[in-house]
């Protein structure tokens, strides 16, 4: 899976997924990536979130649509992120999963749950610093 | 960090980020760097775990799970189940540039994708063909059925209910090639 933030430099947000799911799923059976707020969330005037993981335990928590009004609420994106991973974490210790978040002045952070298979969390970011793919990475 | 534009995705897929970088570069809006980032992706099978020829369901087949959404307008597209179409964002783009809906899933998903000009192929490949062909030689694991006869966890389908339901221990065989 894949999920993306875009900003330009007039603050203009847009957010998007794409994957193939989960292998050997019952056939009819969709994830979080298409529905709004759980794969994916953007609001320009507030920031953008995109999640990644086991897409039937994360889509019950609209990860992404919490992340995104903390930090309307002043949060800033790392807090913001891990907040979204822990309402998860209390119902599922071990759940897989991962969110991305930025916000209105193109700040930027991520947060992972730790389990055995994902330990810390990796993601690509292009500014105008950079001006390049650059890998980041996040403990879990 | 506050150097605008930026553009950000999950796991270390470069191309994809240097794609949508490029649209942003180019004079596109973030709207096309969201769809060319992960059309890119669609097209590298990025990790397998997006695009054609991965994650197969029970029958063997991918389906493709898309969404975009424009966050100055709260406009989204989005197609979930979507059969056939190798460009799964550039559907959800169209579903929310030439429909006045959010989502369309499954078989008519496709049909308006074909109408919309998107070519239809066998998302099948060698590589999906044969993670499907092991997980039928070992017994259909790992499985995501519960409560149903024969035992999942031992025994392929088809499956009906099981009469008495069985406590569920909430493992789940998630794994880093196989996510959403």
């Amino acid at each position: 899976t894949i999920g993306m933030i875009a900003m330009d430099k007039d603050g203009h947000m847009a957010a998007g997924t794409s994957t193939n799911g989960l292998s050997h799923k019952v056939p009819g059976r969709v994830g979080d990536s298409p529905i709004i707020g759980a794969g994916a969330y953007a609001d320009s005037s507030a920031g953008a979130a995109a999640a990644t993981g086991d897409g039937d335990i994360m889509m019950r928590f609209l990860p992404s649509y919490l992340a995104v009004e903390l930090m309307r609420n002043g949060a800033d994106p790392s807090a913001a992120c891990k907040s979204a991973i822990s309402r998860i974490k209390r119902h599922y210790s071990d759940f897989f999963g991962a969110i991305i978040c930025a916000n209105t002045t193109g700040h930027y952070g991520a947060a992972c749950n730790k389990v055995p298979t994902l330990t810390e969390f990796h993601y690509m970011v292009a500014d105008s610093e950079s001006d390049t793919a650059v890998l980041k990475s996040v403990p879990c | 960090h506050t150097s605008l534009p930026l553009v950000i995705n999950t796991w270390p897929f470069k191309s994809a980020t240097a794609a949508a970088w490029h649209a942003l570069q180019s004079g596109g809006s973030v709207l096309d760097a969201v769809e060319k980032g992960c059309a890119r992706c669609e097209m590298d099978q990025c990790d397998g775990t997006v695009g054609f020829g991965g994650s197969p369901d029970e029958t063997g087949e991918t389906t493709l799970d898309a969404m975009i959404m424009n966050g100055n307008s709260m406009e989204v597209g989005a197609v979930a189940d979507l059969r056939r179409i190798k460009n799964a964002i550039g559907v959800a783009r169209a579903v929310m540039e030439r429909t006045e809906h959010t989502l369309l899933v499954g078989e008519s998903a496709s049909v308006f994708a074909e109408n919309m000009g998107f070519v239809a192929e066998d998302l099948t490949t060698n590589e999906s063909l044969n993670v499907f062909s092991q997980w039928l030689k070992g017994n259909c694991q790992p499985n995501y059925r519960k409560n149903v006869s024969p035992d999942p966890s031992t025994s392929c389908g088809p499956y009906g209910p099981k009469a008495a339901q069985t406590q569920y221990n909430g493992e789940r065989q998630i794994n880093i090639h196989s996510h959403d």
